[in-house]
């Protein structure tokens, strides 16, 4: 008897998926992956194999990364429950430098102007942007702990196809924000979701962000924690991060769904008493049917 | 029910082993009955791991073995997969026997360095098996 229609289409898959070769008949003519065509996980483990070695990432990108995977899975790679953000995607992006960098004046905070370019081709049309940020690595030795006022004044020039005809148009953006610096700490993070939203909207494959932040103690500090200059330096040029919820069916979206994937049942009050010791699972569904709501 | 009684006795006494364990073969669960198998493997195993950074070891489980008769109350199971095996038991032994398959996963989280070196952290639905069934 025939195996059901889907074990079929697995098997056709895996058959294939372990003969065809970039370049082969069956290997899609623009090598980049069509969404429906391989779910995406799948496609990446398998055009790794007939792939050339890939770009190594700069080694602080992977550690923020790694931070975050710790933040939101489990050691098994189990999402975290606890998670109450709507992106189930994150992609970092180094940049190409577009021009060596003037060393920052790092007595004042000044962070360095940036000329970068970001190759955002990996994002599909089914990933919606939710947030973005540009990642600067920072190695701050404030003696106390003190919060500091960034003003960035980024310019985004579009490189998009739309351009080629007539010259890009800069579209000056003053983004204001602030962050709290703590002993030893690593990163900054400077929203810049304004900036992106429409790009990512229009599946803009290039971004071009020039500009510079300088970054000054916030006056409402204690006077002892305004000595001293602030010593900034700042260690490479940022990332960019985009926070994306992935809309297809192979994506996770976790807050849709109960945390126990029950169905859900008419009157959830006539739902028997939690088990003892589910009360923070319950608490949870209670949260998270409120949500919904 | 005496005489009844009287006659069962004077019914030769057959080697015990034999009827007895074949008369309790019908109660024992059947040791290979359909459950969840683990099966934990390494990206680094699969030469994976030069763009799967996490997680380190992933463990998609997998669901073997026979589905018994009384496949109702024990896996959820359908009407129609007890219909099946009585098919399968009284009619047409070509009909196969209801399959042992996942129904229900949990998602995965994944960190990749993607092509151009960028990094991605992605969440995939259905990529670990949780439960069984007979279908």
């Amino acid at each position: 008897s025939q195996p059901p229609r889907a074990e079929a289409w697995v098997a056709t898959n895996a058959a294939l998926e372990s003969e065809v070769e970039p370049g082969s008949s069956l290997w899609p003519a623009d090598g980049r992956d069509r969404p429906g065509l391989l779910p995406p996980l799948f496609k990446v483990l398998s055009d790794g194999r007939g792939e050339a070695p890939r770009l190594q990432p700069d080694s602080r990108a992977l550690q923020y990364m790694k931070k975050l995977y710790k933040a939101y899975a489990t050691k098994e790679g189990i999402p975290k429950a606890n998670r109450n953000h709507l992106y189930n995607t994150v992609r970092l992006f180094t940049p190409w430098v577009q021009q060596k960098q003037a060393p920052g004046r790092q007595e004042t905070g000044v962070l360095p102007p940036a000329d970068l370019l970001f190759n955002l081709d990996r994002v599909t049309a089914v990933e919606h942007l939710i947030k973005s940020v540009l990642l600067y690595t920072l190695d701050s030795s404030v003696s106390v702990s003190s919060a500091v006022q960034c003003v960035c004044s980024l310019v985004m020039k579009e490189t998009g196809t739309s351009s080629q005809t007539q010259p890009s148009t800069p579209r000056p953006l003053t983004l204001q924000s602030r962050f709290e610096f703590r002993k030893k700490h690593k990163w900054a993070e400077i929203d810049v979701t304004p900036l992106l939203e429409p790009l990512v909207a229009s599946s803009e494959s290039h971004v071009h962000l020039s500009g510079n932040c300088t970054c000054v103690k916030d006056q409402q500090q204690r006077p002892a924690a305004q000595e001293g200059p602030l010593n900034l330096t700042v260690l490479a040029s940022p990332s960019l991060i985009l926070y994306l919820n992935d809309t297809s069916a192979q994506a996770y979206h976790g807050w849709y769904s109960l945390p126990y994937r029950r169905r859900p049942s008419r009157g959830l009050r006539q739902q028997s008493r939690p088990a003892p010791g589910a009360g923070e699972e319950a608490a949870q569904v209670g949260r998270s049917s409120r949500r919904q709501r | 029910g005496q005489d009844a009684v009287g006659s069962q006795l004077k019914q030769p006494l057959v080697p015990a082993a034999l009827n007895l364990s074949e008369y309790f073969k019908q109660f024992v669960f059947p040791q290979d009955e359909c459950e969840l198998h683990d099966f934990r493997l390494s990206f680094s195993q699969l030469k994976w791991d030069n763009w799967i950074v996490a997680p380190h070891r992933y463990n998609p489980r997998y669901c073997k073995g026979d589905c018994p008769r009384a496949v109702g109350h024990r896996y959820g199971s359908p009407v129609h997969t007890v219909v099946q095996n009585i098919i399968y038991e009284k009619l047409d032994s070509s009909v196969p026997r209801p399959s042992c398959v996942p129904a229900r996963y949990s998602p995965l989280s994944v960190l990749t360095i993607e092509p151009g070196g960028s990094i991605a952290y992605k969440e995939y639905e259905d990529m670990i098996a949780t439960k069984c069934t007979c279908r």
